[in-house]
């Protein structure tokens, strides 16, 4: 659990309220973990193939297939959730709907690889990762399975994982990194582009005051934390562009809000 | 163009009240 403020200081309030509207992690798991295993069942039913080598020849693409297909499921589900965490934060259900959809059009990757990062954070172990549904894999199996392309993200991740681990980032200040990767000032055509700008600004400074509160020890703590979001960007720009990639190839099985995100962005 | 469509399932997410 995160450090308390010393003794006479108080934490800024913004960032409790931050922790306030953050899920229930086991909510969330339970009801995706739900999901997959319906649609898992009814993959199931579907396939009863006629005759005995072609269930043979086609167990095996269906295999991979569904592990890939899973997991756009799992990325699938935990947009939907990203959605609903944003529905219920302070600042957006101020904004209409159409700086609203701007803004998670702009940066579902990255709240998408962030949520992925935090759990490793959590989970705090190296050799394997945890799903979103509670699941844990071993890293190895894990990149055996994948290509180059996705072995190199998932490398990737581990090492902002480790950076991250290093600086022992807690709870408030990843919910005040989502913040700033949601109220991103630079997304163009908002409608009420000052007050997203200020939104900005005041995660920003709470974010500031809460490090220089809780770790006074580390001065440059704050700018070290926000040194972390280039490369969450980049990984997540990278996650996109594989996740096109696959998409055209007609791998990505689910048409959704993963496939409508990605499209919105490249247009 | 198909990418000039409204994106009609997070405008949906967004507005609808059931699912808060």
């Amino acid at each position: 659990s995160p450090p308390l403020a010393p003794p006479g200081l108080t934490l800024p309030p913004l960032v409790l309220e931050f922790v306030r509207c953050e899920q229930d992690e086991l909510q969330v798991q339970s009801k995706i973990s739900a999901h997959l295993a319906h649609l898992q069942q009814e993959q199931n039913s579907r396939s009863a193939p006629a005759n005995q080598e072609q269930n043979t020849r086609l167990a095996a693409k269906q295999e991979r297939l569904s592990t890939f297909g899973l997991m756009c499921h799992m990325a699938d589900q935990t947009l939907f959730s990203i959605v609903e965490w944003a529905r219920s934060c302070i600042f957006f259900k101020e904004l209409k709907v159409g700086d609203q959809m701007k803004l998670l059009h702009n940066c579902w990757s990255e709240l998408l690889v962030l949520d992925y990062i935090a759990r490793q954070l959590h989970h705090g172990k190296e050799d394997s990762v945890l799903l979103i549904t509670g699941q844990e894999v071993e890293l190895a199996s894990l990149l055996a399975q994948a290509g180059v392309t996705l072995s190199g993200m998932i490398q990737r991740g581990q090492e902002l994982v480790h950076r991250l681990q290093e600086l022992q980032l807690d709870r408030r200040e990843t919910a005040c990194l989502k913040y700033l990767i949601l109220f991103n000032p630079d997304v163009k055509l908002l409608e009420n582009q000052p007050y997203v700008e200020s939104v900005y600004e005041q995660v920003n400074a709470a974010l500031l005051e809460y490090t220089l509160c809780v770790y006074p020890q580390f001065p440059d703590r704050f700018s070290q934390i926000l040194l972390r979001l280039p490369e969450l960007r980049a990984l997540s720009t990278q996650a996109e562009d594989y996740l096109c990639y696959k998409h055209l190839s007609g791998e990505v099985p689910c048409n959704n809000l993963l496939i409508e995100m990605l499209h919105a962005k490249r247009t | 163009k198909e990418g000039k469509k409204p994106q009609a399932l997070l405008h949906y997410l967004l507005n609808n009240d059931d699912s808060k």
